[in-house]
């Protein structure tokens, strides 16, 4: 565990909490997509079917315990909680999953680290992974308003993924064998998705004005 | 320390 891997998953952990904290305190899912939640479940659920089968550290088992509850527990709120439910505007979420579903799904049954199910189905989460920001990127350019929270919540995301490329230099340098083309590969790919986002982000930081995306 | 054939990462 290095210091950047660390940074990492606590940006990405934040950045659960601040949608989490939208959800439950504000009560409001305006301009979240379900489709990416969504897809973010299936990541889980699909990423860690080791989670009784390879104990790494207590560390590794309670964060995908964390990261698993609070994605089935998010989707849960925006499809069936009384009030949450309400702000959930399906008509603007408008993204296919199995877009992106099936080409990941093809694509590991080609490309993994051994043809076995465990694996077949790591691979297929790293690359689902990588696209499933997509639908939330489609909304945010098609909302006017772009909440505070909303607009953290993605740079939280993006965040949490360009630590990890640090993570990984770090290691590449420093363990010996630590080559993993799968994940460096798709990582580049995620964070670059972030990139158009990031550069809006900044600039209404900078300018101290809201965040809006161009059509 | 490297786990070898685990992933480690999350």
């Amino acid at each position: 565990m290095n210091i950047f891997r660390l940074a990492g998953d606590m940006t990405h952990l934040a950045s659960v909490l601040v949608l989490l904290l939208k959800i439950h305190t504000i009560k409001s899912c305006a301009g979240i997509s379900l489709k990416t939640q969504e897809l973010y479940a299936l990541v889980f659920a699909t990423r860690y079917l080791d989670i009784f089968t390879d104990f790494i550290s207590l560390y590794n088992t309670t964060m995908k315990l964390i990261f698993l509850g609070s994605s089935f527990s998010i989707v849960w709120y925006i499809r069936n909680h009384k009030i949450v439910s309400r702000s959930y505007d399906k008509s603007q979420d408008t993204f296919r999953h199995y877009f992106l579903i099936i080409p990941c799904l093809l694509l590991a049954l080609l490309v993994n680290e051994k043809f076995t199910f465990k694996e077949v189905m790591w691979a297929f989460s790293i690359y689902l992974e990588a696209v499933a920001i997509l639908p939330q990127l489609v909304l945010l350019q098609r909302t006017r308003n772009i909440d505070n929270l909303t607009g953290q919540y993605v740079f939280l995301l993006g965040a949490y993924r360009a630590l990890y490329i640090l993570n990984w230099i770090y290691r590449y340098f420093t363990e010996t064998h630590y080559v993993h083309w799968i994940t460096w590969v798709s990582g580049l790919v995620q964070t670059l998705l972030y990139a158009d986002f990031f550069y809006y982000y900044f600039e209404s930081w900078k300018n101290n004005k809201k965040l809006q995306l161009p059509a | 320390g490297e786990l070898v054939g685990m992933h480690d990462e999350l």
